[in-house]
């Protein structure tokens, strides 16, 4: 919620190459205090890895694919409020 | 809301509100739909799961609201759907995890497990998907309470899961079991913690191809399908893996919109669409469960 003074978190799409690269997701996976919720877990070549990040990481190639979670959620809470009080 | 015709199913809503909601449902069509409670969360909150009348058994698990609505409108104007509850029981369970839920909503959008405290540990909750009794604790969910993939200590050891399982066994007839998550646009079957093929594997993989052309037919979105451990990864403890284990042949998850785009921020405006094709592929395997029985 807005309360936390987080960074700006982003979700980001990573391709992994090969089984190695998979492995080195997995191994991110396993850091706790790198704070990454994987939204789509590491599983085999091919299958793209979706995860929420404080902030981008490292030279693995991705793409992001929420910009801003934080606005994405205020604009849902927006969406409800406004509704609720109509 | 006053009654289901004035709830907005256009916009996500409060544990509370849709607890009103399914008390609205019941008291519309009392000849039709009851609550039954079956049991209590972690945290005390109740569990319900709506009985929509009939003589034969099908369980949903976790359906969009907006294809209740559907429910109660169609029984006795489609045919297809009037046959289906004519012989068929229908069990839905619209929220199955109320304490993560709740949590939600007030302290963290993002949280997908239960909110469980796991002695040891200051990290909470259980992937109420991998708690299940079938390949429990093997490869495919994690050991370690602070991951998402966290299996708990031991199978059912989440309230939440064990309530559905008591009410399956007590049931003892239910023939189609199906559960339903978000996201990846993906319709699967048995198994996830294993690679062997389930006995049905043909005769599931054709109804998941007539379920995944009826949902594409409404707004052409493109679903794949397959076992768990081959359309997505492996998964040990998962709910059909179970269902299936104790002889519910039709046993199916889905994972609904969209493919990452929004994932679990899935824009309210899409909620009915997503409602309405999901019902399309819902109504393909009840009927083909309704034209099997076993």
């Amino acid at each position: 919620l807005p309360t936390l003074t987080l960074p700006r978190h982003q979700v980001l799409r990573i391709s992994v190459a090969d089984e190695a690269q998979v492995q080195k997701v997995k191994e991110l996976e396993d850091l706790e205090d790198l704070q990454l919720d994987f939204w789509r877990g590491p599983a085999h070549p091919g299958f793209p890895i979706d995860v929420r990040v404080p902030s981008p990481s490292h030279s693995i190639s991705y793409e992001t694919m929420i910009e801003d979670v934080q606005s994405l959620l205020e604009e849902e809470q927006e969406q409800m409020f406004a509704f609720r009080s109509r | 809301a006053r009654s289901t015709d004035t709830f907005n199913y256009a916009t996500y809503h409060t544990l509370e509100e849709i607890y009103d909601f399914l008390d609205l449902l019941v008291e519309e069509n009392p000849h039709l739909v009851s609550k039954i409670q079956i049991g209590n969360t972690y945290e005390g909150r109740p569990i319900y799961v709506l009985k929509v009348t009939s003589t034969w058994n099908t369980l949903l698990n976790g359906l969009p609201m907006q294809t209740f609505g559907k429910i109660t409108q169609d029984y006795g104007q489609d045919a297809a759907f009037t046959a289906i509850l004519d012989t068929m029981d229908i069990f839905l369970e619209i929220v199955t995890n109320p304490d993560g839920f709740a949590f939600t909503h007030s302290t963290n959008r993002m949280w997908r497990k239960t909110r469980s405290h796991t002695a040891g540990s200051l990290c909470i909750g259980v992937d109420p998907n991998r708690n299940w009794d079938a390949g429990f604790g093997l490869s495919g969910a994690s050991s370690n309470p602070c991951s998402e993939t966290y299996h708990g200590k031991f199978a059912n050891s989440e309230v939440e899961v064990k309530s559905i399982v008591d009410f399956v066994k007590d049931h003892g007839n239910i023939k189609a079991f199906i559960s339903i998550h978000s996201y990846s646009q993906l319709l699967m079957y048995p198994y996830g913690y294993k690679t062997e093929p389930v006995p049905d594997q043909d005769e599931l993989d054709q109804l998941s191809k007539a379920a995944v052309t009826a949902l594409a037919s409404l707004y052409g979105t493109k679903f794949n399908y397959g076992s768990i451990i081959k359309a997505i990864y492996q998964a040990s403890g998962s709910t059909i893996d179970w269902t299936y284990s104790q002889g519910i042949k039709y046993s199916f998850t889905f994972e609904l919109r969209d493919t990452g785009r929004y994932g679990f921020l899935l824009p309210a405006s899409q909620i009915i669409p997503t409602a309405k094709e999901t019902w399309l592929a819902l109504l393909t395997i009840m009927e083909h469960t309704l034209n099997h029985p076993y």
